[in-house]
């Protein structure tokens, strides 16, 4: 099962299109191992990734260098992960004796 | 089914037997039509609401086409029951089932869907195997022979919007192309992913205005404002191109190539900071606010009949 221990979803906020294109350079940068929740759209529209903790240094140095605006979305995606897992295994006991 | 627990979600499992039950249940309005299976041999599940006549006007809606967006497949399930509730109370679905078929594939990505319970929850694509490479899975928002291949796509296995190697190359979606053909006679096609609050009419793949644009626009608009009307959730609309980005061999570019005017693509919620992973306890309210919406555009196709 793959987990996602310390794998952070940043909401950036491009100032303008030049911004914008700096953002979707990142799309490109295969190495990082970017996962595009919420694509490139227009300035307007946040753009959520999520980053795995191997390029999380890399990527907020790259943003921050480039004075790009960005917000932790999710601190570790695997704790919400969790969450979701937990809730259902419990509603789900729940369920059991119903049905 | 009226103990089934919309507001947590369900394994793969716990869905189609929801489904068995609610055709179990209501033998003269729901029925189950296999149209096909998935690259691992699931069935593909299409839940047909029908009232009679043979090979009626329809309407399709899919959801959990990218098996992460775990709202969407939850959401289905609320529609179903939905449907099934609202036939003989509520006069505007009444109208329609009893002119008209609804047609609702919940799990559309049953592979994709039963692997994000089991093995990475964040999986968007299908499972099958790209020979030549490591990586698995077709985006299957990509695979639809509409400006297949263009920009807006990856020829890259690897990548999440991988295409494919040819249009129609994943067996989830060939079954649809097979079914909606052979069907001949849906007048409305609906698919629905999550997130970012979108309601998306084609085209995807050029920017060349669509020919019903004025009319796909408007109702879209109605659509929106009655699905705020609840909680509030605002949505953007317009064509995918101009309102996303540019994305090829998408689906409902191919089903308005076939002729479908009312074809679109919803973008669920998340209005707050938990992207796929969204709590269990916003199902219902997402669920209901898109059913207005989707009133609005099955209430349309109905008094609309082209």
């Amino acid at each position: 099962k793959e987990t996602f221990e310390g794998h952070q979803v940043l909401r950036i906020v491009a100032k303008d299109d030049v911004q914008l294109s700096l953002i979707k350079d990142l799309e490109d940068m295969i190495e990082f191992e970017l996962d595009f929740w919420r694509g490139v759209t227009d300035v307007a529209t946040p753009v959520d990734i999520r980053v795995p903790m191997h390029s999380l240094q890399s990527v907020k140095i790259y943003l921050e260098t480039q004075d790009v605006e960005y917000s932790i979305m999710i601190e570790d995606l695997q704790v919400l992960l969790d969450e979701e897992q937990e809730e259902m295994e419990s509603a789900a006991r729940v369920a059991e004796p119903r049905n | 089914t009226d103990s089934f627990d919309f507001s947590r979600y369900h394994s793969i499992s716990e869905i189609y037997s929801f489904q068995d039950m609610l055709v179990a249940e209501n033998p003269n309005l729901v029925s189950k039509v296999v149209i096909g299976q998935s690259y691992e041999g699931r069935p593909l599940n299409v839940l047909k609401f029908s009232t009679g006549g043979t090979n009626r006007p329809a309407i399709w809606i899919d959801t959990g086409i990218h098996s992460r967006e775990w709202v969407t497949q939850a959401s289905g399930t609320w529609f179903a029951k939905k449907i099934v509730t609202d036939y003989g109370r509520d006069p505007a679905v009444t109208a329609i089932l009893n002119k008209m078929d609804i047609f609702l594939e919940i799990v559309t990505n049953p592979d994709g869907y039963f692997y994000t319970h089991t093995s990475n929850r964040m999986w968007r694509k299908t499972r099958k195997p790209n020979s030549g490479s490591s990586c698995v899975g077709v985006d299957p928002n990509r695979n639809w022979d509409a400006g297949f291949g263009g920009p807006g796509a990856s020829s890259n296995p690897c990548s999440e919007t991988y295409r494919g190697p040819r249009a129609h190359s994943e067996s989830e979606v060939k079954s649809i192309v097979d079914f909606v053909k052979s069907h001949g006679n849906f007048k409305a096609f609906i698919s629905i992913h999550s997130y970012s609050q979108m309601l998306l009419y084609p085209y995807g793949y050029t920017t060349t205005p669509a020919k019903d644009q004025a009319e796909l626009h408007n109702l879209a608009q109605r659509a929106i404002t009655d699905l705020a009307s609840l909680y509030g959730t605002r949505y953007r609309f317009g064509s995918i191109i101009n309102t996303i980005y540019q994305a090829s061999g998408g689906t409902i570019d191919w089903t308005y190539n076939q002729g479908i005017k009312y074809s679109y693509t919803f973008e669920l919620r998340d209005t707050g900071r938990y992207g796929f992973i969204l709590p269990a306890n916003q199902i219902i309210p997402t669920a209901e606010e898109t059913w207005l919406a989707l009133m609005d555009i099955m209430d349309h196709t109905f008094k609309n009949p082209y």
